[in-house]
């Protein structure tokens, strides 16, 4: 048990500090309460901004947070990849260069993965190859439109 | 392998039956407030079973069928949600849930794969060996993000319990 | 002590009910779980937006909510009045129309208070009569930059 | 009556002495994630003294002073935050607060008025005057709109309690 948790701990360590650098430009790892007893303690998640001290997620910014938060993630998904991956508003803490940030990475990932992401973001909504809408107009039910099932890339 | 299409019937927000093509690659979803995005990705929790009526923003789960079918008076309603994958050019492999609710408010909920009935353990079985798991992040929800940040530290050391 | 809350509840729920029809085109109301004994029970939002039926919190969008909440802060703030008022990133669980209309909204009460708004959102900075712009470089101090106070409206 | 200037000495990201002037209307503050944006709402509440210091996301109240200056090695350290506001075209209306941290740890925290030191109720009743009330959500922080949907019923009625 402690075997096959040290593997997937130093795995998932691995990508998201290769993650973290890649999304927020700085240093990121992942640090266990107990190292040698890893069940008696839990996990935090550490990360440097680009430039700044190290810092424990309570005393980052909103966006800081989201994009260490959302690193950790990612590193768990490539510890065991998945045919497909659906996110729902994940950028909503972002500013504006994070967010095409973030789909810059995204877009990469999804040629190896399918990825579905609800997104009220533009830069989001430009980076994808294409774009479902949903409306649902007063009193009916929701209608699926603009299917532009043509890659604009 | 991807999901090729999602088919709702009767599925909270959509009425009726709604069909949804989908492509391999990088979609978005996008639409005002309230229009039924997050609902599309509950009908894929809902029919793959990865998570409980809570996880789909629902008290029971009866809550998912269309308020506007519970309405009608129908001594049964019914909610169903296909998701078809592509496994290869040829091959599809499809799981279906449905949802049959009594007025009385009793219900039951059965899954098939392929058309053919089977368990939720043996539905999990499967997605397995697709590499698609409950625990494994597949599904991003609202509000997950958040609570990575603000859940204790001994709760973020589990998520990597269970993938081990 | 019941006279004086009952006064309250009656002048924000009023409050409440005007500003969500105007931010969400809909109906809404604050209902007490025991209105005999205020004290006894806990107060609920109650809101339709738009040609929908009547929900609780629970049931909505997560943009829905937070109109609904939003809808709540400015329904106090209505009933006792300040000179200054600042928000933090309010906008972000909203689709860019419901941005608009909530800028539009602040716009028309900053004729009476003033509003300091913290923002990621294109519709937002653009409603604003000035912006002021912050940014770190690498390792430095928070510098404020594009004091840009002549207003442009 | 509106808030004319906000003067940062030393306060968290802030190094050194920042005067950022304010008119009346509609202000909106943008910049990158991280920035600094919400630490200038932190510094609004300091002065004012409508939050502890877990309301403006700091473990303790030393926390506040620039890390620049407490890695300098000074005996003590200082952080200062005065806000101006004008009451009308010819009178201003001054509140400073200053917070003194020794090298061991220990810190003092002063309020005055017009230069003129103050206790914080007495700060707090002459706030009232001008309508301004810690519970009164003149500033909604990063979370509040979310708080005020997963807080529980009761906790939502005593808001109205402390206004009435
Ligand atoms: N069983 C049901 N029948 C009909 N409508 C339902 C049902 N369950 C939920 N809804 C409605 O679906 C709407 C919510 O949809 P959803 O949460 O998907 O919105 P969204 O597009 O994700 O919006 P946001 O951008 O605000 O997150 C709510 O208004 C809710 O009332
Ligand atoms: N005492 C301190 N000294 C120096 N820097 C500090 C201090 N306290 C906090 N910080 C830094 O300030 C930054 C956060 O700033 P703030 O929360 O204001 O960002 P923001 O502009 O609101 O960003 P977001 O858009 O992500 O919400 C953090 O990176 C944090 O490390
Ligand atoms: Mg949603
Ligand atoms: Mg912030």
């Amino acid at each position: 048990r402690h075997q096959s948790f040290r593997e997937a701990f130093d795995a998932v360590n691995a990508n998201f500090q290769t993650i973290f650098a890649t999304l927020s430009d700085g240093d990121g790892y992942l640090q266990l309460e107990s190292p040698e007893d890893p069940f008696a303690g839990g996990l935090n998640l550490v990360a440097h901004p680009k430039g700044k001290p190290v810092q424990r997620l309570a005393s980052m910014s909103g966006g800081e947070k989201s994009l260490t938060a959302l690193s950790f993630i990612f590193a768990l998904q490539r510890y065991r990849p998945s045919p497909f991956y659906a996110f729902d508003e994940v950028d909503m803490f972002l500013d504006g260069a994070n967010v095409e940030r973030l789909a810059k990475m995204i877009q990469q990932q999804s040629q190896e993965a399918q990825f579905i992401v609800v997104s009220l973001r533009r830069p989001m909504i430009e980076a994808a190859q294409r774009t479902i809408g949903v409306t649902q107009a007063r009193g009916q039910h929701t209608q699926v439109i603009g299917l532009d099932l043509t890659a604009h890339h | 392998m991807y999901i090729k299409q999602l088919e709702l019937t009767n599925f909270k927000s959509f009425g009726g039956t709604t069909v949804i093509p989908l492509l391999p690659g990088f979609t978005v979803i996008s639409g005002p407030n309230g229009s039924g995005k997050s609902n599309l990705l509950d009908a894929l929790l809902f029919a793959l079973g990865l998570a409980g009526s809570k996880g789909m923003r629902a008290e029971r789960l009866p809550d998912l069928v269309n308020h506007s079918q519970t309405r009608r008076g129908h001594s049964v309603v019914e909610t169903r949600v296909t998701v078809t994958f592509a496994l290869d050019v040829e091959t599809e492999w499809r799981v279906t849930r449905r949802l049959r609710v009594t007025k009385q408010g009793t219900y039951t909920s059965t899954y098939a794969v392929n058309d053919q009935p089977c368990t939720l353990n043996e539905l999990h079985d499967q997605l397995q060996a697709f590499c698609i798991y409950p625990q494994g992040y597949n599904v991003v929800l609202q509000g997950d993000v958040t609570s990575i940040i603000s859940m204790n530290a001994k709760a973020r050391r589990e998520i990597i319990d269970e993938l081990a």
